[in-house]
């Protein structure tokens, strides 16, 4: 089973087009492997990204240097998927 | 395991076989209300069902609505809405007017696992799952999203080509069996007035276009559905909506279910996105999928009243 432990979920502000096409720039580096659960669209609506925990860090960085505000979604996606399994184990029991 | 659809539990998410297992006791117990219909086979081999609700002793194809949820597998509440559907369904006709009157002219046809095996993946590999589980030729990567996978500005700007990528529109238009079984049907049956494909999330109701900015013929009779629709739902536990055309309140998407069905001549074509929190996203609390049906119904009466009001 696919583990998300210290997966985090970002909601990011783009503010006008420019950072936008800032965070398309972000979409486009693969090797992140981020999972844009809301993709960038008109400025002034939120974007939410799932970023890996090897690539927290850096995705933080770069939005901090691109001057774009974020703030966390969800702290630990496992830890949401761990509740979700509990209640369902609950309902079957 | 339920002993029928009265004790089944609604406030849980449940694994496709329990889901299957659903159907078959609805038709079971509403013989002459619903059946089931295989549409299709996915691609891993699984049988592709969709409920057929219609009142009608003869072999005839009425004016129908199509509701379709968990096109995209990770997206939960949606199978756990159409679910809750089902049921109202067959709990409301004879008790409320309106469907009444909707079921007594047009059929209702519900597809509640639009991806079975990426529902299925979800459950017991990848709770993240988006896409189907078809095999892409040179690549290890898996599957292709079945809502870029639709004749309709397939391959154009809005989706990708990278087979790697949770947008990727798939090998060629209808690639997808999950997408050409529905396909198939729609254009067997000739008869279907509004098609609705249901999302999860951010709170929209969105109709034609996706794929380009230009408005659709009917972009005005849309928008004020969309906002009874809305404002309907809204009154039911306050929660916001926004409304428009796909390209024009969120992005550019080719490809899309919803641009095809408009461009089949289904005038009422709309793609809702159920609620989050804000806190959630996918991973809606499974607490909230019996108000989320409750809004989403509300919504969904408003465009099948006016469809079976407005003939055409």
């Amino acid at each position: 089973r696919e583990d998300f432990v210290g997966h985090q979920v970002l909601r990011i502000l783009a503010a006008d087009e420019a950072q936008v096409q800032t965070v398309k720039e972000l979409e486009e580096l693969e090797h992140l492997q981020l999972d844009f659960w809301r993709g960038p669209a008109q400025p002034g609506s939120s974007i939410d990204v799932r970023v890996p925990f090897a690539s927290v860090q850096a995705v933080k960085m770069f939005l901090e240097s691109s001057g774009l505000s974020y703030s966390i979604m969800i702290e630990d996606v496992q830890a949401l998927l761990d509740e979700e399994q509990e209640q369902m184990f609950a309902f079957q029991a | 395991r339920a002993a029928n659809t009265d004790t089944f539990n609604y406030e849980t998410y449940h694994t496709l076989d329990e889901i299957y297992s659903f159907m078959d006791m609805l038709v079971a117990e509403n013989p002459n209300l619903v059946s089931k219909i295989q549409i299709g086979k996915t691609y891993e081999g699984r049988p592709i069902f969709v409920l057929k609700f219609s009142t009608s002793t003869k072999e005839e194809k009425r004016p129908a609505i199509w509701i379709d949820t968990g096109i995209h597998s990770r997206e939960w509440v949606t199978q756990a809405s159409g679910t809750w559907f089902a049921k109202k369904i067959t709990k409301d006709y004879k008790q409320d007017k309106t469907l009444t009157s909707i079921l007594d002219n047009m059929d209702i046809f519900l597809e509640i696992v639009t991806n079975p095996d990426g529902y299925a993946f979800t459950h017991s590999k990848n709770r993240l799952w988006r896409k189907t589980r078809s095999r892409n030729d040179g690549t290890s990567c898996v599957g292709a999203d079945p809502n870029r996978n639709w004749d309709a500005a397939f391959g154009k700007p809005g989706a990708s080509g990278n087979p790697c990528t949770e947008t990727y529109h798939g090998k060629a238009p209808n690639s997808e069996s999950e997408v050409k079984s529905i396909v198939d049907f729609v254009q067997n049956h000739k008869n279907i007035k509004a098609f609705i494909s249901i999302h999860s999330y951010s709170q929209l109701l969105l109709y034609p276009y996706g794929y380009t900015k230009d408005p659709a013929p009917d972009q005005q009779e849309l928008d004020q559905l969309a906002k009874a629709a809305v404002d309907a739902l809204s009154a039911v536990h306050g929660t916001k909506y926004k409304y428009g055309s796909i390209y024009t309140t969120i992005y550019q998407a080719s490809g899309n279910t919803v641009d095809w069905t408009y461009g089949q001549g289904i005038k009422y074509s709309y793609t809702f996105e159920l609620r989050d929190t804000g806190r959630y996203g996918f991973l809606l609390p499974a607490a909230q999928i019996v108000p989320t049906a409750e809004e989403t119904w509300a919504a969904l009466m408003t465009i099948m009243d006016h469809t079976h009001k407005h003939p055409y």
